[in-house]
């Protein structure tokens, strides 16, 4: 109900900072609400079709680099034999496809993920920073990677975000490869 | 488009199409 409301405090000239728009909006920085803003904006059930994607094409881009591999640089061969190595181990395929372009992008892990607890590296849980600031945490469990991933594609559309020039080319490809957003013209 | 993502997507069309 209150989606074109949302919308016009976001387009607002001067624009709001994403924190004073939490304070006017605080709903829609829950997973839940954002979500559904982001099926409003653009159509996409965003969550369910990475899901799809990455059950459907995740294999084969793993298949595709494997079964090529003299033609890869140094990173991208050793994250491969990482993968290799964590088959087994009830890896999340969706963190194995997005490091692996990542890296045969050239672009750094930094440059999306910031690991809050070093130490700790298998913790599950994520939060999602944008101009430098914590406005969501997951706070189920159930979020898995691909619910991070959503949360985090989803905040670039919703608050008009520019991709990071760091990580432009991987969010350029789960863009137009993962959630299938091609903007005509612009083959 | 980015043109590191263009080839990409091509190439993997490519190589899924004949595989």
């Amino acid at each position: 109900l209150t989606y074109a409301s949302q919308r016009s405090a976001i387009n607002s000239r001067p624009s709001l900072s994403v924190d004073e728009l939490k304070r006017e909006w605080p709903f829609l920085f829950m997973k839940k609400f954002l979500m559904q803003h982001f099926t409003s904006l653009t159509g996409i059930e965003l969550y369910e079709r990475l899901r799809e994607c990455i059950a459907g094409k995740g294999r084969r881009v793993l298949q595709f680099f494997k079964t090529q591999l003299l033609r890869w640089t140094k990173e991208v061969k050793t994250v491969l034999a990482d993968i290799e190595r964590l088959q087994g181990e009830n890896m999340d395929s969706t963190i194995a496809v997005i490091l692996l372009m990542m890296t045969f992008f050239k672009e750094k892990d930094d440059a999306i993920f910031l690991l809050a607890d070093r130490f700790h590296p298998d913790i599950k849980k994520w939060m999602l920073c944008v101009e430098g600031k914590v406005v969501i945490q997951s706070v189920n469990p159930q979020d898995d990677f691909t619910s991070a991933l959503a949360v985090f594609f989803a905040s670039f559309y919703i608050f008009n975000l520019e991709y990071q020039a760091e990580a432009a080319s991987t969010l350029e490809f789960i863009q137009r490869f993962l959630v299938r957003i091609n903007p005509e013209n612009t083959k | 488009l980015n043109s590191h993502v263009a080839s990409f997507i091509k190439e993997f069309t490519n190589y899924d199409w004949l595989n």
